[in-house]
């Protein structure tokens, strides 16, 4: 019997534990439509809560039992040796780029895309502000990936999952002003991942790579 | 020590944030 | 020669890198003030950002020249494999609390305390706001020390480690207020903690081990 994965439809969050679980080769089943779970109801049950107190998703359940919350956790779980980083250096330093999207790219990047959602009262001031912060935080990224295609060491890692499952709003809702203050490393590095059949897996990533190519084709045609 | 606290970057607002994207994809799911 | 960790006196995040490397027997140099380093100008020097290039601090640099940033990967990387968590399961669930800790703790904690150390405008609704998001995460750690006097396992762990060290400016700030919605399970784990040899190696804990031997004593007598 495949482990449940608990979620909402196109829930960045649970991609990375999906994407995980097809490198891995984990089996996962995903609860995200009603009636295998329904969000705001399921997530509410005493069951539910009393497996996942926060109430929050994406949740993990094994067919053991075994459950787990908060997104990075589950995809570390669902990861293999070489997506964890296969010496102490290289695990600590998925562990950095994992601390470095939650705390610099997830903040300005959810300030600057809520409102563009309807989740979120626009704010112009805070607006200017995030796109100020995101520019900060895709220049260090593009800086690393001067010299390099990944984000720790010569292959695909979490690090590379989560910091590009972390852009992703970002790509779909705010693409076009993205591009003007895009660097042609970060596409070539967010290109070169989300064209990995892995990526493609998911329906969100066609169109990302899609929109990527196209960054990236747009991105040719500016330095030319 | 209270003056380099101040320049931590903190989200403050995560909770804010937390709530309404809770709420927007509870209304998205019906 | 022993590693390097530049950071500013008392900050509770280098704390966690402290603590690791003390149950881990890693050797760890504490730059934290002058000459060796000054915070606000040692890390925006040039050689400083080339090896740390959002400029913060916890900040690791080994005798072998290796850099990390990002708290949570510095403890990780200075920790055991007691502490990372010896399972799968174990070192996964270590992630969930760490994820917890930064994710759920440290925003409503620090918009409670900030502007109790002056350094943010106080705001009545935004503190009642935070206080009620600090009573919501007590009371998941509650449930969860309910059965259990370690978040992971039967021993300390990183989670541990990463919870108590996260709380520190709740307990320094504001105990009296934490003590009403205080939960005995909360105070008997950190007293745990804070009283183990480990975590009183550092003067910070010892002013800690002492509230909370305080609040404990104060929690047995409500309780009685």
């Amino acid at each position: 019997m495949a482990a449940t994965l608990y979620t909402y439809p196109e829930n960045w969050r649970a991609f990375k534990a999906q994407i995980a679980a097809q490198y891995s080769g984990a089996r996962l089943k995903i609860a995200s439509t009603s009636p295998a779970f329904t969000f705001g109801q399921s997530n509410r049950s005493p069951v539910f809560l009393s497996n996942f107190p926060l109430g929050k998703v994406p949740a993990y359940q094994g067919d053991d039992g075994f459950c787990l919350f908060e997104s990075n956790a589950i995809a570390h779980y669902l990861s293999n040796d070489a997506l964890r980083g296969s010496t102490p250096q290289a695990s600590a330093q998925v562990l950095q780029w994992v601390s470095f999207a939650d705390s610099e790219i997830i903040p300005p990047a959810s300030a600057w895309v809520f409102p563009t959602l309807g989740i979120m009262q626009f704010n112009k001031q805070a607006t200017e502000q995030a796109k100020e912060e995101v520019k900060r935080v895709l220049a260090v990224l593009n800086q690393h990936l001067n010299t390099r295609t990944f984000l720790v060491g010569e292959r695909v890692s979490l690090a590379d999952v989560t910091v590009v499952c972390s852009l992703l709003w970002l790509y779909k809702q705010v693409k076009k002003s993205l591009f003007y203050f895009f660097y042609p490393n970060r596409a070539r590095f967010a290109g070169c991942h989300v064209n990995l059949k892995q990526f493609l897996a998911f329906n969100n990533f066609s169109i990302l790579s899609e929109s990527i190519s196209v960054l990236l084709f747009k991105i040719v045609i500016s330095l030319a | 020590a209270a003056e380099c606290l101040a320049q931590e970057r903190i989200w403050f607002d995560k909770p804010r944030y937390d709530e309404a994207e809770r709420q927007f994809y509870e209304r998205m799911n019906g």
